[in-house]
């Protein structure tokens, strides 16, 4: 098992394997926290949100949505990808903590009003206005939940998105 | 609205197996 700085570098063009994720643990969270605030390290980023889901530490919650919702003006497509993996690993981290706070936020998160009321301000070239970026945070939200396997994500995604 | 029928079948399969399993 390489050294956490030296996994999360490997470019993994099918996303962070998960059993090699899962070797590590909540001890290597605080190095791939630091990673995480750094944005010279940006290109990283996305699998180190995967990563830090696969460790499932609960801990990781707050930091990762300070991360989802952090930022200012035109970010880099590095950083949507991470943000949007972000998401994803608050799915994971439910799988792993069935009382985790990841659920409430995820839960939230599948109205596009929510993202409003966020006020993020951050905004990427893909997207032509703030709606189709609200929208797309909102589908990544709803992936989150399906793969957390959380029966209460089931029901709220039925809730929410059913026509 | 078969994409949240989607979702919500590997919901279960992931509920009912678990996320290492559903990924491999």
């Amino acid at each position: 098992t390489p050294p956490i700085t030296t996994f999360v570098q490997q470019l993994f063009p099918h996303g962070v394997p998960q059993a090699q994720a899962s070797n590590y643990s909540s001890a290597d969270t605080a190095v791939l926290l630091t990673l995480l605030a750094d944005s010279k390290q940006q290109d990283l980023h996305a699998n180190i949100l995967e990563t830090l889901g696969y460790i499932g530490d609960e801990t990781t919650v707050a930091p990762i949505v300070a991360y989802i919702q952090g930022g200012r003006g035109v970010i880099s497509a590095a950083q949507f990808r991470a943000k949007s993996s972000g998401l994803l690993a608050l799915g994971y981290i439910l799988n792993r903590n069935p009382n985790s706070s990841a659920l409430l936020y995820l839960t939230d998160s599948l109205d596009h009003q929510t993202w409003q009321a966020r006020d993020i301000a951050w905004t990427t070239a893909f997207f032509p206005d703030l709606i189709s970026r609200d929208v797309q945070l909102v589908r990544q939200a709803a992936v989150g939940m399906t793969l957390s396997g959380s029966p209460q994500a089931a029901a709220a995604l039925k809730r929410k998105l059913s026509p | 609205n078969s994409m949240l029928d989607e979702m919500l079948k590997a919901n279960q399969t992931i509920n009912a197996h678990g996320l290492d399993n559903y990924q491999s």
